[in-house]
């Protein structure tokens, strides 16, 4: 064990991202790669209706509460280890 | 339950599969064993068999890798994304990969299986005590030949019993080394090495050379995991350096400083802060038994189900006692029916035939020494039933090579095939009316080399014949086979006068002429035939190259014990249309 209690700096590790992504940034990475939201859809509304529609979708297909808010439920299932093959699209 | 759009599924149902690579994580035996479990998952539900083969194209393609690994599907390091597989179809489709950046377990943590020692391949048990104190890790202590050790029940002091933790200095795997261990220092473009590297390598493995210079030799293979070896980070599968420097600190373990996630973590080098060599301390891991059966659910042709408790659920979570859900049983048989339940029972014996008329003399002029001292007992016999057909037979109680032609038994009859004979199969013949006193079900034969003498084994009988007349039944315990054996699955000649009898997972040297096995024996088959069924049904000798048949299929090993094909029973041996 560690010989001292004084907590350290929280430091970058080499190979890890500079800064975890903020939420919305998870939750879009997300939905575009496990198919709840298309790249194009993405870009043709505007973010905030496109994304309550996709997490309504994807809290459907993982059976949470349908919200549409990105709540903390919503974000554990994202932080989930999980499958590669998408949940939504060939 | 969901399928993949247009229902896609195999148009077959008795699939391959081959795993290209293995992770370090886990030794390849428990790696085979969790694949062959995941499959079993579904084939105990539906019609479908799934069959290991070794080279060539299977329908399902199993690799391990990290990253972007070849399909444009990148995977991303530690946690996230742990494995994809594609739909049923030909090229990729059907194929599961694994990420290699996560730690593969059995689900519980670390996973050591030993080798050599006395605790016959079990897993090291944690923590364990010697002389006095316990560790959570092999260890080297006790030893001068800094080879690491644990003891595989919780004291070593009282029980004794212990093995050879993974380490490059006991052996590699895949490369083309055979399983040799590293050889320190070695020589690679010039550089001398002292540790397993990563250089050379765009996939991140760890490798060495198993000669004193890869540059010259170019034998290599690949360094299996330690226990104490990092996941991720920028060091993967180096082991932790105890104690480390970091920000001027000391650590003697793991430490989740310096993160905020509280993920534990460890130096790869004595020196963090001069190094920046890290990567994060062994976990629970994943089971690759899960993660491979909700895979191979993929490769079959589901898709994923909203049903948390269902293996398609697209979320990992560790079940100990797993069991298929109706969710997933009622998607798998969507696609491909509900099976045909447990084997049937074997139908009881044909009534005896007719006894038929059998040549006087031999049929054939043996000129040579050992054949005139032996003569062979009979010219071809007459078929007892030519209607009877080997081709629907789904399995043979013994397979073997006499004078040349393939003998396939099965249930008081048997049948010849020659490869000479443009007839293709004759028979069906009668055991009883050839080698009369035999039992109608054996489980195997041989022919003797140097007698042409042929020894039968039944149950824990046997029987050697020379022409019709015989000796026996004697119990194979005469031969110094033990209790242990159940029964003899085949035999294998080797040379003049010895010859391999197989059963269960180990095999012994029989001595012909003396008629006791060697010294030394049983020996496991998977020591010395790597690569073929440990549950072969019938082992034998063919045109000079091993046979080890299980279920419809055949592999086939050279005599530098390299499988070079694994084909169909029926199609490729007895040529059945």
């Amino acid at each position: 064990a560690p010989l001292h209690s004084k907590p350290q700096a929280v430091i970058t590790f080499p190979g890890e991202l500079l800064s975890a992504p903020s939420d919305v940034e998870l939750a879009e990475s997300y939905l575009l790669r496990f198919g709840y939201i298309q790249e194009a859809e993405a870009r043709r509304s505007s973010k905030h209706v496109s994304l309550a529609k996709a997490l309504r979708r994807m809290q459907k297909q993982l059976g949470l509460e349908e919200t549409g808010e990105l709540d903390a439920s919503t974000l554990e299932a994202m932080r989930a280890p999980r499958c590669g093959v998408p949940d939504v699209g060939g | 339950f969901l399928t993949f759009q247009g229902d896609l599924k195999w148009d077959h149902m008795d699939l391959t599969y081959r795993v290209m690579n293995y992770s370090p994580d886990l030794d390849r035996a428990v790696i085979d064993d969790a694949f062959q479990r995941a499959f079993k998952v579904w084939s105990d539900v539906t019609p479908l068999t799934f069959t290991q083969i070794y080279s060539g194209e299977a329908d399902i393609m199993i690799m391990f890798g990290s990253q972007e690994h070849g399909d444009g599907y990148p995977f991303d390091g530690k946690d996230g994304l742990l494995a994809h597989a594609f739909p049923p179809g030909s090229g990729i489709q059907g194929d599961a990969h694994f990420d290699d950046d996560e730690f593969w377990t059995l689900g519980t943590g670390l996973e050591v299986k030993t080798r050599y020692g006395n605790a016959n391949g079990a897993s090291c048990h944690f923590p364990f005590v010697f002389e006095g104190r316990s560790y959570s890790r092999c260890i080297t202590e006790g030893r001068t030949d800094g080879m690491l050790w644990c003891a595989t029940t919780a004291s070593y002091d009282a029980d004794k019993t212990y093995g050879f933790c993974p380490s490059e200095l006991l052996y590699t795997t895949g490369g083309n080394s055979d399983g040799s261990p590293c050889v320190f220092p070695f020589i690679f473009d010039g550089t001398s090495y002292d540790t397993c590297t990563t250089d050379g390598r765009s996939d991140g493995y760890r490798w060495c050379a198993t000669t004193a210079n890869f540059d010259q030799d170019k034998k290599y293979g690949f360094c299996p995991n330690r226990d104490t070896a990092v996941i991720g980070g920028n060091s993967q599968g180096d082991p932790c350096v105890f104690p480390f420097t970091f920000l001027g600190q000391s650590y003697s373990a793991c430490t989740n400083q310096g993160r905020q996630d509280g993920k534990l973590w460890c130096a790869t080098t004595s020196n963090y802060d001069t190094d920046k060599k890290w990567g994060f301390c062994p976990d629970r891991g994943y089971s690759i038994f899960l993660v491979a059966a909700h895979e191979f659910g993929h490769s079959l042709g589901l898709d994923h189900s909203s049903v948390r408790e269902a293996l398609m659920y697209p979320m990992y979570s560790y079940v100990q006692d797993f069991q298929l859900h109706e969710d997933d049983v009622q998607g798998i048989q969507y696609l491909y029916g509900r099976g045909s339940g447990p084997e049937p029972t074997p139908p009881a014996p044909l009534p005896t035939e007719e006894p038929q008329p059998m040549p006087t003399e031999a049929g054939s002029a043996s000129t040579t020494e050992e054949e005139e001292e032996t003569p062979e007992p009979t010219a071809e016999p007459s078929p007892v039933d030519p209607s009877r057909d080997a081709c629907i037979e789904r399995n043979f109680d013994a397979i073997t090579e006499i004078n040349g032609e393939l003998h396939f038994f099965k249930n008081g009859k048997y049948w010849i095939h020659s490869s000479f004979w443009k007839s293709g199969i004759r028979g069906a013949f009668s055991i009883a009316d050839t080698w009369p006193g035999l039992p109608a079900v054996i489980d195997a034969a041989f022919q003797d080399v140097l007698t042409k003498r042929i020894f039968f084994f039944a149950g824990r009988q046997f029987w050697v014949f020379s022409g019709k007349n015989a000796v026996g039944p004697r119990g194979i315990e005469k031969l110094g086979i033990g209790k242990e054996a159940g029964r003899i699955t085949g035999a294998l000649q080797r040379g003049r006068g010895k010859v391999l009898l197989f059963s269960g997972e180990h095999y012994w040297r029989l001595d012909v002429k003396v008629q006791t096995v060697d010294k030394g024996y049983p020996r496991a088959t998977d020591d010395v035939f790597t690569g073929v069924p440990l549950d072969a049904r019938n082992v034998f000798l063919y045109q000079d190259k091993y046979h080890f048949c299980r279920d419809s299929f055949y592999w086939r090993m050279t005599p530098r014990y390299q499988v070079d094909r694994v084909g169909y029973i029926k199609y490729d041996l007895l040529q059945c249309p």
